[in-house]
Order: structure tokens, then C-alpha cells, then sequence
């Protein structure tokens, strides 16, 4: 048995039955439904081929397919559902895996992912990226934040300046994604905000990607001299977990929910913990 | 006595271009984390003398650095606690709270005496298996809080017995026993 859906009262997020992946999202308040699936992805990393001996590194993307692997085809899932939050947890492997989660009262859907340590014992380098495949019509663009300010448009295989001869399928359409990314038709727009700077791109109409872990055997020659291979507290390899923020609404809408929130993810509350009981204190 | 200039020497050694794209080489990024986390270190201590300056009670502020991954030292031995949320934006902000505990069933209060919905849920397998022997929680104490515009805001837990557990539960069949009336 796997958890069908969960739903607050903006959102209703559903998963397929079979696979137990983020089938579809809808927005309550404004009645759209849009099928996204999302699923964590892997590319293996190039040591440099016939074409370039490139090989990917620390300064350089270059997978040796433009097509990822799939991490797992289906996960094991289970809910947690009380008053308070929803939440499907998804196994993708043993180095892999997610909670997809709705607080009461919240407008997005926070995907927490956990990555590594990637295994690397089959000589293969990875880049891992978790990514939206949606029916959007998109026709070759994306948008990026510069830095959380401006919004970019990015165009798959273009440059404004010049004609471009693309060589790199993937890596030549990655760009920098410091706080948010999104695709959008003339109506809807989804919207995916990170809590740390990555890579992303969309490689294809109606779809949208991020890079969330990466680990390397061998050095780009560019000038650092070893491999991406970081090797953790338990030299196994780093383990990491971040949140992805999705927001689905309108395309007039959308700009009003991701820019609050990512200044209250950017500048989130700080916590301190007191044990209490502790004296009344005032300055000299 | 607290120090932001550690941190803010360390923060201007990470604006070198290797330390924003990760091109440096391992023990480079070991020694900005070093800085980094001393800077940390140093900070907690001025935000510490910050807040007894402000509430007007010198506590033992203590910052939790795993609880992403359901780590506290405090929350988890601690029948009861208290949780400051600083608000560094110029608006009041929401939050759910998340805390690593190992009880079965908590009181918390917000600042105003009132209580506060709250729910605990078992710490994922995720977790347990990348915690490996950092901290033991078997829960995680769930609660919506706010905080007011570059202001702070403290919640009190406390832990619930067995027997409040109990006369709690018997309140709730009362309730459902009888019938109710909607005004």
C-alpha cells in the first residue's frame, strides 16, 4: 500500500499508485491541476572522450550522456498525516531519498531531500539531480534568479549575443540557480525555490532539473588538482539534505508567493534554546 | 564576551571565488568550514548577551547546529525547555517548529501563556541512518510559531507525564460523550 494523496488547504499533492512518486499537484484556491512528476536522477560523469578529453570536475559539468539515469523507477513509501503536517516519505535507494511535506495552512510543497554518501565503488562518477516533468508548454525557456534579485530568462541552446554551435546537450544549458527556477506556459508557472545555490536547467520542454549532489573521481585539469571527491567525517563520502520549495498558480500570482518566501528562507527565524529557569539579568 | 568579527573575517575569506563555487581543494574547504565555524562559535556568544540584554534574563542559550538532522542535546534530555525564535525580517513571519525530543506528548505555551497546537511524529529511518550515533531522539515535537518584525519570540515545552497523558484522554471521552451544543 502506498499513500495516494495528501492535502492541506491550498494544495493537494498526489502520487502514483504503482510508483509511488509526486504524480501531480493541484491548487486548491485557484483550481488548476497540473501532472508533475518528480523523481531523483543521475548523470555519470565524462573522463573525457573522443570529442574532448574533458573530463567533469570541480570547475566543469560534462556528463557523458545527456541522458540521467533514473535512481529508482519506483519507491517504497510511507504517511505521516496529523493535525498539524502531511508527509509521504520516499525511498529511492540507500543513498537516496525524500519526504514530501504540507504544513497546515502552507501554499507550497517542501520536498526534504537526502543525498549520499553517493556510491562510487563502480568507478563512475555522479551528479545527482532531482527533476519536474510537467505537460507545460514551455518552448525553450526557463528563468533563474541572478544572485535572488533579477529574474533571468534562459533560452535552451541560445545566446542573445551570438550564434551559438551547441556542443554540450546538458551541461551547456546549466546556469547558476542561487534561490529559485521556473518554468511557465501563457497561464500557469511552477515554481522551485532552493535553500542553497545550484546548478539547474531545463533540458526539456515541460521540464525542470537541479543539481543536488555531485562526486567525482577525476580532476578537470583546471587548476584545483584533485578530484570533487569530498570525503566526509566517516570518509565515505558527504552526505547532504536540503528543501526544495514548489509553488503552482497562475503566472500573475506566482511572483507574489515566491519572492516572501524566499526572503523568509534566505533570513529564516534563528533558534536558540534555553534549558530556562535562569536569573534575571539587566546591563550595568 | 561575544565577537562578530570572527565570523565576519571568516565570511570575507569565503568571498574568494573558489570558496562561492567549491573549486578550492579539500583541505581549503576544511579550513574555510573551520573559520566558518568559529565565526559561529563566537557569534552564539554575542547573540547570547544580546538576548539576556533584551529579555532581561541571563539563560543558558544554547544553539542547536544538527537539528536538520533531528539532533539536540537539550530537547532531547530535557523535561522542560524554552525556544527562542529570532526574526531577522522586517515582517512577522510564521514557522513550524521542529524539535528532536524522545517523550511521547508535550505542553507548549507561546509567549502570551496561551497553549499551542502541537504534534510528534517518529524520527524517519532517513534520519536515523544519517545521524550515524549523533544523538538518539525518537521523535520530533512539532509546533506553528511566529515571530514579530526583527523581534523574538519564546515558547515554553514541557514534557507531559503518563498521568497527564491519561487525564487528558479522559477528558477527550468526557467531551465525545456528551453532546454538544454550537452557539
Amino acid at each position: 500500500w502506498s499513500p495516494r494523496e495528501i492535502q492541506n488547504e491550498h494544495l493537494r499533492v498526489l502520487f502514483d499508485p504503482v510508483t509511488g512518486l509526486l504524480m501531480k499537484i493541484q491548487n486548491l484556491d485557484k483550481s488548476i491541476s497540473l501532472p508533475v512528476s518528480q523523481s531523483f536522477f543521475w548523470y555519470s560523469a565524462s573522463i573525457g572522450d573522443d570529442d574532448s578529453a574533458q573530463a567533469s570536475g570541480a570547475y566543469i559539468f560534462r556528463p557523458n550522456h545527456s541522458e540521467p539515469l533514473p535512481v529508482a523507477r519506483g519507491v517504497r513509501t510511507y504517511l505521516v498525516k496529523n493535525k498539524l503536517v502531511q508527509e509521504v516519505y520516499q525511498n529511492f535507494s540507500s543513498w537516496c531519498s525524500q519526504v514530501v511535506r504540507l504544513y497546515a495552512g502552507q501554499a507550497y510543497v517542501e520536498l526534504e531531500w537526502t543525498v549520499g554518501p553517493i556510491p562510487v565503488d563502480d568507478g563512475l562518477g555522479k551528479e545527482i539531480i532531482s527533476r519536474f516533468e510537467t505537460s507545460l508548454q514551455t518552448d525553450g525557456r526557463f528563468y533563474t534568479d541572478s544572485n535572488g534579485r533579477e529574474i533571468l530568462e534562459r533560452r535552451r541552446d541560445y545566446r542573445a549575443t551570438w550564434n551559438l554551435s551547441q556542443t554540450e546537450a546538458v551541461a551547456g544549458n546549466y546556469y547558476p540557480v542561487n534561490s529559485r527556477i521556473y518554468i511557465k506556459n501563457k497561464k500557469f508557472q511552477l515554481t522551485v525555490l532552493t535553500d542553497r545555490s545550484q546548478g539547474g536547467s531545463s533540458v526539456a520542454d515541460g521540464s525542470m532539473e537541479l543539481m543536488v549532489h555531485r562526486r567525482l573521481l577525476y580532476d578537470d585539469n583546471r587548476g584545483v588538482g584533485e578530484p570533487l571527491l569530498e570525503p566526509g567525517v566517516y570518509h565515505d563520502g558527504l552526505v547532504v539534505r536540503g528543501r526544495h520549495l514548489v509553488f503552482l498558480d497562475t503566472v500573475e500570482s506566482s511572483a507574489d508567493r515566491h519572492r516572501l518566501q524566499a526572503q523568509q528562507e534566505f533570513m529564516a527565524p534563528q533558534l536558540v534554546l534555553a534549558p530556562g529557569g535562569g536569573p534575571s539579568f539587566h546591563r550595568g | 564576551e561575544g565577537d562578530s568579527a570572527v565570523l565576519r573575517r571568516a565570511m570575507a575569506v569565503a568571498q574568494h571565488h573558489d570558496a562561492v563555487s567549491g573549486t578550492e581543494k579539500q583541505h581549503v574547504a576544511n579550513d574555510y568550514a573551520k573559520r566558518l565555524a568559529a565565526g559561529w562559535d563566537a557569534c552564539q556568544v554575542l547573540v547570547s548577551n544580546a538576548l539576556a540584554s533584551i529579555s532581561g534574563n541571563k539563560e543558558n542559550f544554547i544553539y542547536c547546529n544538527y537539528l536538520n538532522i533531528s539532533v539536540c542535546p537539550l530537547t532531547e534530555s530535557a523535561g522542560t525547555f524554552m525556544v527562542t525564535l529570532y526574526n531577522p525580517l522586517g515582517r512577522r513571519v510564521s514557522w513550524n517548529v521542529r524539535l528532536p525530543v524522545k517523550g511521547a506528548s508535550y505542553s507548549v505555551t507561546d509567549p502570551n501563556g496561551q497553549m499551542v497546537p502541537n504534534e510528534v511524529v517518529p524520527v524517519s529511518n532517513f534520519t536515523r541512518a544519517v545521524r550515524r550515533g549523533r544523538g538518539d531522539a525518537t521523535h520530533e515535537l512539532i509546533f506553528p510559531a511566529s515571530a514579530p518584525p526583527l523581534g523574538y519570540s519564546t515558547y515554553t515545552i514541557s514534557k507531559m507525564a503518563n498521568r497527564d497523558l491519561r487525564s487528558r484522554l479522559a477528558k477527550r471521552i468526557r467531551e465525545q460523550a456528551q453532546p454538544r451544543v454550537d452557539t
